[in-house]
């Protein structure tokens, strides 16, 4: 196990073991292998580092570095586990086995909590599904009268604040979306199943037989 | 009522149609 491993955590600040990261997720060894060629891709296309900055992540998901966007921005700090201002291969592959086909439906819901809690208070509140619907209209350009928007937040708030204490717990959103299972379809990601036919190249770095 | 109308749609739901949500990127060359 030892080269790979040792000359990829002298490179790679943040490095871990494939066997263990594979054992804590929901890829297989030969499936963490080849997220590592992305994951070098990535972290090379502005400053090869080592490491993921902000600007790599956009590049890398919108080909695009200049795209500044409140959902972008928000993805970005949960995929930063170790609130470092950088995402390391630990936390790219833990925070992309949550959008694996496979993973576990509580992991996504989890995840999709934190992502619209924007200012992370342990409450959905109001406020923020209004920032979230402005920023949508926004990028898509789509034009919603003001009063819209507030029937929209009406009607999802009488839905989903069981309490009406006016913004959503954790549970209060286990709920919703056991009652909205489309909400989740963006928390799964079918290209993770196929990576390491996307990144055949892997097989030339393995330290595995599986 | 207009089945399109947008208030039928919850918040979420047009929330998540934001293509900054959509992670696939990273797999298309």
């Amino acid at each position: 196990m030892g080269c790979f491993h040792s000359t990829a955590s002298k490179q790679f600040p943040g490095h871990e073991d494939p066997v263990i990261l594979a054992s804590q997720t929901a890829f297989s060894v030969s499936e963490v292998e080849a997220l590592f060629e992305l994951y070098k891709s990535i972290s090379s296309s502005v400053i090869d580092d080592g490491l993921i900055n902000k600007e790599e992540f956009q590049l890398a998901l919108f080909k695009n570095r200049k795209k500044e966007n409140l959902f972008a921005n928000r993805i970005f700090e949960l995929f930063d586990v170790k609130k470092k201002g950088v995402i390391d291969f630990g936390d790219f592959v833990k925070s992309l086995s949550v959008f694996h086909p496979n993973a576990p439906h509580e992991d996504k819901i989890d995840f999709s909590f934190k992502l619209y809690d924007l200012d992370g208070t342990g409450f959905i509140e109001r406020q923020e599904v209004k920032q979230m619907l402005i920023a949508l209209l926004c990028e898509s350009g789509m034009k919603l009268a003001d009063e819209t928007v507030e029937i929209i937040l009406d009607k999802t708030f009488l839905e989903a604040d069981v309490n009406q204490d006016g913004k959503i717990d954790k549970s209060e959103w286990q709920n919703f979306v056991r009652q909205n299972p489309s909400l989740l379809k963006i928390m799964t990601l079918p290209y993770l199943r196929d990576i390491t036919t996307t990144f055949p190249s892997f097989v030339f770095h393995s330290e595995v037989d599986e | 009522k207009n089945p399109d109308s947008p208030t039928l749609i919850n918040a979420f739901q047009l929330i998540g149609m934001s293509s900054c949500l959509d992670l696939s990127g990273f797999f298309e060359k």
